[in-house]
């Protein structure tokens, strides 16, 4: 229990649901109904399960259907993580076992200021984070943009952004609004890439590390067609319907049902409790006789 | 022994009784062993929101242990030592049973309660090896 303390501390594994559902889960995963503590600590993916059928219980709010472009990219993402058969991939930095993908809130619709072409466009971006619990570490974090469709397909574009963080400091009447503020270029070929990611890491790094569960950015960015290295001056700016970002998440999560890459010798590894007969006296692996070690080296050359 | 014994001894075991008597050392017929189960999520009705991977094997171990498992199955010594208990002394302890000893982790897509989507990796969803304990 030392680590179920509620809230975002909440361990992967949680308690025995209430009876009702534990009875509903047992039923729906055909779990003997009698073993009620066979429910407790089941791991977080089955969290998420008793979750919904929580929901579906005392008729919480429905499940929030993700964006079908943040199905896509995980989806992508997936497959290049993880062999068909499911197994983790290795060879990859950073190491992650865990990637959030979260969509601007819906209910505070980013707001848009109508601007005329090639004035600069403001997006209001809020994200809950609340999913992402404390023993998940972050290791990097990335703003994910995609294109409407509607977006004229040219060589290239360039936008010039500038991401300002709105912390609503409670505690200081002073300053209600801490910003940090980023500012970025995109450029990118419109044909060749769907996504475009601003790595944030930096930026995002001390909010997760304080436990800030509920972020507010403020995206003022202009575009223009074309590279501005050739083109001079902005001739040509583009009104670029730029899809408010997602917010990707790259973390390690050091809870005990997640999968440690430092384990990957323990598939190889045999169980801890496995009695390896022993050849010969035990020799300690720095001390070890030396006419033994030797004799038993030769031997095992043999 | 027939040479020993007087001709009014009763006639030698039939052969037959013989493969009776060397089937207590053999292995079991089904002896402990690790078996598929193609699993979808589909089945579970969970596929609404575990994206990937569609199909899942967990794999089981089942089946007898052998009552000297020795290397076979890695198992300790405590392992004969429980056999022979339960064999001579106390049927109420259990023989040694039939487990994974070894697993790999499985990576999944999941849509979460808030609308965001997880890519996770859970340790010990696929049991690679079975023992005796």
């Amino acid at each position: 229990n030392s680590k179920g303390q509620g809230g975002s501390e909440k361990a992967p594994g949680f308690l025995a649901a209430p009876e009702d559902a534990a009875s509903e889960l047992g039923a729906l995963l055909q779990l003997p109904k009698e073993g009620g503590q066979g429910h407790a600590f089941v791991p977080h993916l089955l969290e998420v399960l008793a979750e919904r059928i929580l929901r579906g219980l005392d008729g919480g709010a429905p499940w929030l259907q993700p964006d079908s472009r943040a199905i896509r990219y995980m989806k992508r993402l997936y497959r290049m993580s993880a062999t068909k058969e499911g197994f983790p991939r290795a060879h990859r930095s950073p190491l992650y076992n865990t990637v959030r993908l979260f969509s601007p809130c819906r209910e505070c619709e980013p707001r848009r200021r109508d601007l005329g072409e090639g004035d600069v466009h403001s997006v209001d971006l809020r994200f809950n984070l609340e999913r992402v619990t404390a023993l998940e570490h972050l290791l990097k974090s990335v703003l994910l943009y995609s294109f409407d469709t509607a977006v004229p397909i040219s060589s290239s574009i360039t936008c010039i952004c500038h991401l300002s963080l709105k912390e609503h400091d409670f505690s200081s009447q002073v300053c209600p609004n801490i910003s940090h503020s980023l500012a970025f270029s995109l450029h990118f070929d419109v044909r060749k890439r769907k996504w475009v990611e601003i790595d944030v890491t930096s930026f995002l790094q001390p909010l997760i590390a304080m436990n800030r569960r509920n972020t507010h950015m403020v995206l003022n960015f202009t575009c223009v067609m074309g590279d501005p290295q050739q083109s001079t001056k902005l001739d040509n700016p583009v009104n670029v319907a730029l899809v408010p970002p997602s917010l990707l998440l790259y973390l390690n999560d050091t809870s005990e049902d997640a999968y440690h890459w430092g384990n990957s010798l323990r598939h190889g590894r045999k169980s801890p409790a496995r009695a390896r007969p022993r050849s010969g006296p035990l020799v300690h692996p720095t001390k070890g006789d030396k006419g033994k070690r030797n004799s038993q080296g030769k031997r095992a050359s043999r | 022994q027939r040479r020993n014994e007087s001709p009014k001894a009763a006639p030698a075991t039939p052969p037959h009784d013989l493969s009776e008597y060397f089937k207590q050392f053999a292995f079991p017929q089904n002896e402990c062993e690790l078996h598929d189960f193609r699993l979808s999520f589909s089945q579970l009705r969970w596929d609404r929101w575990i994206i990937a991977p569609h199909r899942y094997s967990p794999r089981f171990c089942r089946g007898d242990c052998p009552r000297v498992p020795g290397q076979r199955y890695g198992s300790p010594v405590h392992t004969v030592v429980q056999s022979i208990i339960s064999e001579r002394l106390d049927p109420a302890v259990p023989r040694p049973a039939c487990v994974p000893a070894e697993y790999r982790p499985l990576s999944v897509l999941t849509v979460e309660p808030d609308g965001s989507v997880a890519y996770k990796e859970y340790e010990d969803m696929i049991a690679t090896k079975c023992t005796c304990r």
